[in-house]
This record gives C-alpha cells, sequence and structure tokens, in this order.
C-alpha cells in the first residue's frame, strides 16, 4: 500500500506541466 | 508568438502552465514559506482527473483534507470556514466528487492571483531569471 505522502505526491505530479 | 517569460507576465494560469515558469514560482514560494498553497492547487488538479471508481480515488481525497485542510496550515486559512465544512462533510459522508475541491482552489487560486503571484513578477528570484 502507497503510503500518504506517495499518494499526495503523485496526485501533484500528475498535474504538473510536461517539458514541452 | 510571445516567449515564455512574456507569457508569465500575462496570467498565473500562463506560469503555471509553463514547467519552468511552475518550478520558478515553487521555489519562490518556497522562500516565503507558502508553498502549501501552489502544491494544494496541483494536488486539486491532479485529483480532478482521477478515477471516481478507483478506490485510490478516496485514499487521495482523505489525504488532501487532512494535509491541507483539517489542520492549520496556510491553505486552511485562507479557505472560507463554509468551504471546509463542505469539504469535511463530504468526506465524512463519503461523497467523493470530482468538483469537490473546486471551490477551495478558487479561493486559494484568487489569493495567489492578487498576493503571491504579483509579488513573485517583482521579485529577485524573477527578475535574475529574466
Amino acid at each position: 500500500i502507497d503510503s500518504e505522502d506517495d499518494l499526495l505526491q503523485e496526485c501533484i505530479s500528475s498535474a504538473m506541466p510536461k517539458k514541452k | 508568438p510571445d516567449s515564455p517569460l512574456v507569457r508569465w507576465t500575462k496570467s498565473l494560469h500562463f506560469l503555471l502552465g509553463d514547467q519552468d515558469g511552475a518550478h520558478l514560482f515553487r521555489t519562490f514560494l518556497e522562500r516565503e514559506n507558502c508553498v502549501d498553497t501552489l502544491d494544494f492547487w496541483f494536488a486539486c488538479n491532479g485529483f480532478r482527473q482521477m478515477d471516481l471508481k478507483d478506490t485510490k480515488t478516496n485514499r487521495v481525497a482523505k489525504v488532501i483534507f487532512k494535509r491541507y485542510i483539517e489542520n492549520n496550515s496556510i491553505v486552511a486559512k485562507q479557505l472560507k470556514p463554509a468551504t471546509k465544512t463542505f469539504i469535511r462533510d463530504s468526506i465524512k459522508k463519503q461523497q467523493i466528487d470530482s468538483a469537490m475541491f473546486d471551490q477551495a482552489q478558487t479561493e486559494i487560486q484568487s489569493n495567489m492571483e492578487e498576493n503571491a503571484y504579483q509579488m513573485f513578477l517583482t521579485s529577485d528570484i524573477y527578475l535574475e531569471y529574466v
């Protein structure tokens, strides 16, 4: 099971802009 | 077309949509001790894209609530009491919805546009980068 930190980080990262 | 740097000055939306812009703004907010507001803003966007059928989505909603809203963090301080109550009730009743953080995100974004974003555009970090 992912830790809370991992879950949150994954959620934040998924919304970050990607390199063009 | 405008360079990314020019676009950053046009709106917070453009700044946060650019990888370098978002990174630099994050560095600025870390220095100002309010990076949680930006992390929360991105977490709201990430949450909105999650699949409601995935059990992970429920857990993420709880983590966002616990980290940013339930405590006395800078995000919690900038939110209206009614907004926090709405999210608390949604979690309690297990009414997880893609839009459940939308109002909170809007309030944080307005605050960022009026304050941190304006400060960023006149900050050393931004001017040195330019």
